[in-house]
């Protein structure tokens, strides 16, 4: 089974202060709870 | 081997007519040849599969990117009935097992499917079915939940297959290199997609104004700028882009098959595809075209904090039912009514209207079901 997640989360073209970003990389394993990836909030 | 065994037996019996007690000696060693049979090939392809999934990561860890390419197998997984093998196989997995029998079991399953079992909420013997099992709950505190407030989490236990960002809601996810689907068709028509697609064009030329304006702005001395435009400023820092962005993860047989809420967020809507149920392994990712848009699947779609978000829950020859907590009577994995392999969306709006079903990040969601 596979699970896909679509979602808006800021970004920025002229700046990376607030861009969301992923934690990730494929072919990690990863648990339920851990982050996909993080925004900063300004 | 089995063949040569039974071709020896066979022979050994026709060679002493006289004897019945031969006869019956021969079919015992036929039945243990078999079973030893059966044994050789289940470790066979358990083996295979090791190596297999041995060299996949080894691949990736070199970057290698797999190719889409239709094979036979493909075109014979589309001539047979898997949604009828799945409901058959659900069946034989809800089976009641005898209670000494279930420690063995699921001990075995784990190993094979490299499940942590000291992490199930209930003792084994308490697992009616390899489908209770399946579908355990864990104990309390084995997935804690990320508490940053800015993050977005994993709503699954399982490997990550692709993520990034997407231009727009007829963007294309990449399916392997060489074929793509586009999210439109994954998600269905979507108002609130739509909406995104609009919004990013509008944020797409404004950004594009304010661009002009500030590269304008920034040819005036600093202090001008500062007392002339705080306004615009401030409507750029509080209103930020937003971009829309896609993750793919890949539940393996012997993950955790719960699925979690990613975020704070209002569930609005709720679409079920009744759709084939191919395997969803990583073979059947470069084989079979249009593979998550074809399979039974269940989206979840609504808002969060940052604007859109939705979840589809694909299933898969194994695991072809979908069960939602939050919607007990959903029926998944039924027998098709109508010939036609496409047919819309069966839709439903979550009350009261514009609110829908308020989850908390982390909350259970829905389970994968085995069959």
């Amino acid at each position: 089974s596979t699970v896909v997640v679509v979602f808006q989360a800021p970004t920025s073209k002229n700046s990376d202060a607030t861009e969301f970003r992923f934690s990730i990389r494929p072919g990690d394993k990863i648990r339920v709870g851990e982050a996909l990836g993080v925004w900063h909030n300004e | 081997s089995w063949y040569v065994k039974q071709f020896r037996t066979t022979s050994q019996a026709r060679g002493s007519l006289g004897g019945g007690n031969t006869n019956s000696q021969g079919k015992a060693f036929v039945m243990s040849g078999a079973t030893v049979a059966t044994i050789l090939m289940l470790g066979a392809l358990h083996a295979r599969r090791l190596y297999d999934d041995k060299k996949l990561e080894e691949a990736r860890e070199k970057g290698i990117e797999f190719e889409f390419r239709e094979d036979v197998k493909a075109t014979f997984l589309r001539m047979l009935p898997l949604r009828s093998i799945s409901r058959v196989w659900g069946s034989l997995m809800n089976v009641d097992i005898p209670v000494w029998l279930r420690p063995h079991v699921y001990r075995a399953w784990a190993r094979a499917f490299h499940s942590n079992l000291e992490e199930a909420a209930l003792p084994l013997e308490e697992y009616a079915s390899l489908r209770d099992f399946f579908i355990r709950t864990l104990k309390e505190g084995c997935r804690p939940i990320d508490p940053n407030p800015y993050s977005l989490v994993s709503p699954v236990d399982g490997t990550v297959l692709r993520f990034g960002k997407l231009n727009g809601a007829g963007a294309m996810i990449e399916q392997v290199k060489g074929f793509s689907y586009s999210v439109s068709s994954l998600l269905g028509a979507s108002i609130l997609l739509s909406l995104v697609a609009e919004k990013n064009t509008e944020d797409e030329s404004s950004n594009t104004e304010q661009e002009s304006t500030r590269i304008e702005k920034s040819k005036k001395s600093w202090w001008r700028v500062s007392l002339a435009s705080p306004k615009v400023r401030e409507t750029v820092s509080e209103c930020p882009l937003k971009g829309l962005y896609y993750c793919v993860i890949y539940l393996k047989p012997g993950d955790y098959h719960r699925i979690h809420s990613p975020a704070d967020w209002n569930v609005l809507v709720r679409r079920h595809f009744s759709g084939h149920l191919f395997p969803v392994n990583e073979r059947a990712t470069r084989t079979i075209r249009n593979l998550y848009v074809e399979n039974e699947r269940v989206v979840l779609e609504g808002e969060w904090q940052q604007g859109f978000i939705a979840i589809a829950a694909i299933g898969a020859t194994n695991i072809g039912s979908i069960e939602l907590f939050i919607e007990p009577e959903l029926r998944t994995n039924r027998p098709r009514k109508k010939l036609l392999s496409s047919e819309p969306p069966e839709e439903r709006l979550y009350e009261p209207e514009g609110v829908g079903v308020v989850l908390k990040k982390g909350d259970e969601v829905a389970a994968f079901n085995m069959g």
